[in-house]
């Protein structure tokens, strides 16, 4: 889901 | 069905007092477990995820797994007409139409205030968060939230006020943890050190290391992280270079509420 997807952008983005 | 009951409204009023400022839409879960709550704010700087076991509430009845996407401004305004001792209660029907009904009861004057919220999208399924072991990060504090709080205002009024990318750095160095800001014509810093105090065994800042760690955060979503005070008596920190920031407030063996931040990159 694009949630999803954005929760997983988040946790790669340090 | 869903249908849920909470004797006092402060946990709830206290749980959307902490979010609602900073995030504007909520993926709220509720399953045979409990309830589950997950929000993005819009700039995708900071994460918040509450789970609130059924044992949170007095009475807890879901039949079938429930996600809805609801509005916390629209909530929160609701819930500041609420009193701290009316009975709340949460209630979706069996045809699962996009609306979910809260009523707030003065066990008082018996008065009762009805709230209907539609739907505003959902993720369908609670988000998966991942959990990193405690190894991953390089410091852990655990401070008295209250105290946390006080340094988050104290930071605020020094650091340029109206703007709103003041950044605090955080690091930890052996048994102490600096909270440092720069303000218009000076910097300030906050030292605290490890404490355990006998007389107050509740109280303690505990700050565990395995290595030094310094990391520049937004100020102002910090300091809206803390007002998780409301809802504990504590809160743990964990900082790492390479994941983002954790503030951590446990619920009363009933759950907890836990804000994730990107720490900023200085250029």
């Amino acid at each position: 889901t694009p949630m999803q997807n954005d929760l997983e952008e988040f946790f790669s983005m340090v | 069905i869903l249908e849920l009951r909470l004797v006092q409204a402060t946990l709830f009023k206290n749980v959307l007092e902490a979010i609602s400022d900073l995030f504007s839409k909520a993926n709220f879960d509720f399953s045979g477990t409990g309830l589950e709550l997950q929000a993005m704010d819009t700039s995708h700087v900071a994460l918040v995820a509450l789970l609130l076991r059924a044992e949170a509430f007095n009475h807890y009845l879901c039949d079938r797994d429930l996600s809805m996407g609801l509005n916390l401004a629209d909530m929160a305004k609701a819930f500041r007409c609420a009193n701290n001792d009316d009975i709340i209660t949460i209630k979706a029907e069996e045809d699962w139409s996009d609306t979910v009904t809260f009523t707030f009861e003065s066990p008082e004057d018996g008065e009762i205030s009805i709230f209907d919220f539609d739907f505003v999208g959902t993720n369908g399924v609670p988000l998966e968060i991942p959990e990193f072991p405690e190894s991953e990060y390089q410091a852990k504090v655990r401070m008295p939230s209250a105290k946390f709080m006080r340094i988050c205002k104290k930071l605020s009024s020094f650091g340029d006020s109206g703007d709103r990318d003041t950044v605090v750095i955080i690091s930890v160095d052996k048994e102490c943890v600096n909270f440092f800001t720069r303000g218009k014509t000076g910097t300030s810093t906050i030292v605290c050190r490890q404490t355990q105090t006998v007389d107050k065994p509740k109280e303690p800042t505990l700050i565990e290391m395995k290595e030094q760690v310094s990391l520049a955060f937004d100020l102002r979503y910090m300091n809206s992280f803390s007002k998780g005070s409301t809802l504990s008596d504590q809160v743990t920190i964990s900082l790492s270079s390479n994941l983002p920031a954790v503030f951590e407030y446990k619920i009363a063996e009933t759950g907890y509420i836990r804000y994730y931040m990107l720490p900023r990159i200085e250029e």
